[in-house]
């Protein structure tokens, strides 16, 4: 199976 | 004060169009380097960038930077009331809890005026990290379009591989596989209708299509799609805006466990 990451794993809050 | 005018107003119907069913609410920023927006979608695995530059608007007063909070399923509605030929007008007043959109005919015999209630929004705004991608595909936005559609009515993500001699789209469902192959072209006699394919290294991720058919709502913006992508890094789909500025979709890949 496959998993879907969120956004914000990849990019910071700012 | 703010104000805006527009004097393409379809684009930014189109753009309405384009990121109204992705996310629901979001903060519009005017600041002097343009109009712009980011906000991700409810489940925050996709994210939308767009930018309006000042230039574009031929007249743009933003007397300080502001934020608007607006619903962008109530924005679309509003923006569905001008002609796809209007000069649409944003203003705005200091400290004022609404925004007025006027939609003007192109021989002005028509104006009409459009008040629309703004909303306070608690946005995370995220630092998108300059990156060098392993491969870059510019491919005709509507192949893109209808790869995605088609793909979809078979399974559920698709699979982008590139490699020099072309990117490939791969799904399979229950009822069997598909690929698609697009050959890197660059001979066609129309530069739009051209694939191009800029790789330092072959790359293959993962997708979900829902959201990949989503950004494709933004195809009447644009003739092209250009598609980054790198290992274990959001694949930016991105439309361009003429003379404008961008819609740039952020995609993170699925991971196998």
């Amino acid at each position: 199976g496959s998993k879907q990451p969120t956004i914000t794993r990849f990019f910071s809050k700012v | 004060m703010l104000e805006l005018r527009l004097v393409q107003g379809s684009l930014l119907k189109k753009v309405l169009e384009a990121i109204k069913d992705l996310v629901n609410d979001a903060n519009f920023d005017c600041s002097a380097t343009g109009f712009s927006l980011q906000a991700m979608d409810s489940s925050h695995v996709a994210l939308v960038a767009l930018l309006l530059r000042s230039e574009g608007f031929e007249h743009y007063r933003c007397d300080r930077n502001l934020s608007m909070g607006m619903n962008l399923g109530n924005m679309a509605k509003m923006l569905k009331c001008a002609g796809n030929d209007d000069i649409i007008t944003l203003k705005a007043d200091d400290g004022s809890d609404t925004v007025t959109f006027m939609f003007e005919s192109p021989t002005q015999d028509k104006i009409s005026d459009f008040e629309m209630k703004l909303m306070d929004i608690d946005s995370e705004h995220l630092g998108i990290p300059e990156a060098e991608y392993h491969a870059i595909v510019r491919m005709p936005s509507s192949e893109f379009g209808r790869i995605c559609k088609d793909l979809s009515s078979i399974g559920d993500t698709v699979v982008i591989s590139v490699t020099k001699e072309g990117v490939k789209f791969s799904t399979r469902g229950d009822i069997g596989t598909a690929n698609i192959v697009c050959r890197q072209n660059n001979t066609v006699d129309k530069p739009e209708e051209a694939t191009i394919i800029e790789m330092t290294e072959p790359v293959s991720l993962t997708f979900a299509l829902r959201y990949m058919n989503s950004f494709t709502k933004a195809t009447p913006l644009s003739s092209i799609v250009t598609l980054s992508l790198s290992s274990d890094l959001p694949v930016v789909v991105e439309y361009k805006i003429a003379e404008m500025g961008y819609i740039r979709f952020y995609l993170a890949p699925k991971i196998e466990e």
